[in-house]
């Protein structure tokens, strides 16, 4: 059985998703580029949940190119599990076909809540090593198979625009930064681990002040950190919690409060108010979110997508290496 | 030789979850940890 948690909580915010299509011909699935977690997984025919009948599923008796296996998945969602079965089929990656990839195809899926999902499925960009069932990500069967020409993939948001922007796999385009790509080793080989040297405000340090690790998700929407580090920033800032759980903050503190610094292998890269307080019609939210982390695992914090809005990130599986870059 | 995936920006959960009235219960029901994704055997 291959087992993973998923939990539902880091999705909440989600806002960016990309279409894979899954089989031959091809079926048509919305699914979230996640570098924070290794497998694919789909809704299937096989679902009668509710979240399932809201969603796309996918139909093995449609596709000519699908492998059954007899292997069980099952995603745990906190309250509840995604579970579902293991097969093979071709993927349709922009334009490219994966073939003989594996990935998980769900049978039940937890919770009413689910059907309100802006997402069909998980596409997972962390290492093989975090993978389950040593179930092979797509990346990795992408490079296996010679699809694309450097071992790396990048990612692009545009933080403003319904479009624009893009995970680019195989190569970097350097219209989307300015100045150079500052790499940063992983530290850790499973998730897409680095090593913070502080986060700094006014340049006092605020947390990390002996340094931290980070890990860089394009699954997780936010910017998260341990709870008390975070209940700092958020009291500095001038964040309160709302009745939709979220940290409220006046929309003019953009104008007054000065950049988080987060520097890492020696480079400052800053944030500004306007990208760590998230503006929409209803109101300002602070782009921080406290986290409770097992005490053993040190401070860690996650660079979501209010991060990566502002510096164009690649993952090197060559080196093993971040690239950062501010955003265009 | 880049392949090009383009993202959308779509309304998220927490804002469809908001729309249909069902964020209250939801978040009666969980107690988001977002470390949980990182560290799934304390979760």
């Amino acid at each position: 059985t291959m087992m993973a948690t998923e939990p539902l909580e880091n999705y909440m915010d989600m806002e960016y998703f990309g279409t894979i299509g899954i089989g031959t011909p091809p079926q048509e699935f919305t699914v979230i580029f996640d570098t924070g977690s290794s497998n694919l997984w789909v809704p299937s025919v096989y679902c009668s949940s509710p979240a399932c009948s809201n969603h796309n599923r996918f139909n093995p008796q449609q596709s000519s190119t699908y492998k059954g296996t007899s292997q069980s998945v099952s995603i745990a969602y906190g309250t509840g599990s995604m579970t579902g079965i293991l097969g093979y089929d071709t993927i349709q990656v922009g334009g490219i076909s994966d073939t003989n990839q594996i990935f998980g195809l769900s049978k039940t899926e937890p919770g009413s809540f689910l059907y309100y999902a802006p997402f069909d499925g998980i596409l997972g960009l962390a290492y093989p090593q975090i993978s389950s069932s040593g179930a092979t990500p797509v990346f990795d069967n992408m490079w296996n198979q010679g699809l694309v020409s450097q071992d790396l993939f990048s990612v692009y948001l545009s933080r403003n625009d319904q479009s624009g922007s893009v995970v680019m796999f195989g190569g970097i385009d350097s219209s989307y930064f300015t100045g150079n790509l500052n790499w940063v080793p992983v530290s850790v080989e499973g998730y897409w681990q680095i090593t913070v040297d502080s986060v700094t405000m006014n340049g006092q340090a605020i947390a990390c002040s002996q340094g931290c690790q980070a890990i860089v998700d394009t699954g997780t929407s936010l910017l998260s950190g341990p709870s008390d580090a975070i209940a700092n920033i958020q009291s500095y800032i001038g964040a309160r919690q709302d009745s939709n759980g979220q940290m409220a903050i006046s929309c003019s503190a953009i104008r007054n409060l000065p950049d988080i610094v987060f520097t890492i292998n020696g480079i400052q890269y800053p944030l500004p108010p306007s990208a760590y307080i998230l503006q929409s019609q209803e109101g300002c939210v602070s782009g921080f979110q406290g986290m409770n982390i097992p005490t053993a695992s040190g401070e860690l914090w996650i660079l979501g997508d209010v991060f990566i809005h502002q510096y164009f990130t690649v993952f090197d599986r060559a080196n093993n290496q971040v690239g950062l870059a501010p955003v265009a | 030789a880049i392949i090009r995936v383009p993202l959308v920006k779509k309304k998220s959960l927490r804002k469809n979850l908001m729309e249909h009235g069902l964020l209250d219960d939801f978040l009666k029901k969980h107690s988001p940890n977002p470390a949980s994704k990182y560290f799934p055997q304390e979760a």
